[in-house]
């Protein structure tokens, strides 16, 4: 464990927690993409898939836990709560992600570490986070004014693969053997998917103005 | 042969 992980794993939960609080306090989804929302939870099936037959550590157990529980309570809570479904945004939310999971599918099945069911699982779920921002993305242009949550939200979400990139750069460096391209190459897309919401969003808040992407 | 380091990342 390295100071660059452990605050991209931090800075991972702030952003769920973030979301968590946004539905479960003012019991809201405004702006909030559903399709994300079920591609993550597909992302954390498929890729802890070894967690109770891998044991790493206690931490990650716990980790994995989390992300689980919450992706899936955040669909649950946007699915069947009464209040929460009121406030998601159905005719807004309409990015096929069905053509987002059969690509990373494909791919996982040609460009894996080893051709094993839990290996092309794994490959599978880094493609597949890579792009699985991509409905809240495109929900944020048409949505007109973003609330500060939903911001917060999607920035942290961000930011916490950025911190990956800086842990994978440590390890190379201080690990012999470790050479992971599926995950630095889908870990690095994923970053740069965001660059241009970061570019807005540091200039909404260094301008001190609404957050607002152009359409 | 090296067992396989199992993924320790998140």
């Amino acid at each position: 464990m390295n100071i660059f992980r452990l605050a991209g794993d931090m800075t991972h939960l702030m952003s769920v927690l973030v979301l968590l609080l946004k539905i479960h306090t003012i019991k809201s989804c405004a702006g909030i993409s559903l399709k994300t929302q079920e591609l993550y939870a597909l992302v954390f099936a498929t890729r802890y898939l070894d967690i109770f037959t891998d044991f790493i550590s206690v931490y990650n157990t716990i980790m994995k836990l989390i992300f689980l529980g919450s992706s899936f309570s955040i669909v649950w809570y946007m699915r069947r709560h009464k209040l929460v479904r009121r406030s998601y945004d159905k005719e807004q939310d309409t990015f096929r992600h069905f053509f987002l999971v059969l690509p990373c599918l494909l791919l996982a099945l040609v460009m894996n570490e080893k051709f094993t069911f839990k290996e092309v699982m794994w490959a599978f779920s880094l493609y597949l986070e890579a792009v699985a921002i991509l409905p809240q993305l495109v929900l944020l242009q048409r949505t007109k004014n973003i609330d500060n949550l939903t911001g917060q939200y999607v920035f942290l979400l961000g930011a916490y693969r950025a911190f990956y990139i800086f842990n994978w750069i440590y390890r190379y460096f201080t690990e012999p053997h470790y050479v992971h391209w599926i995950t630095w190459i889908s870990g690095l897309v994923q970053t740069l998917l965001y660059a241009d919401f970061f570019y807005y969003y540091f200039n909404s808040w260094k301008n001190n103005v609404k957050l607002h992407l152009p359409a | 042969d090296q067992e396989r380091a199992a993924h320790d990342e998140l």
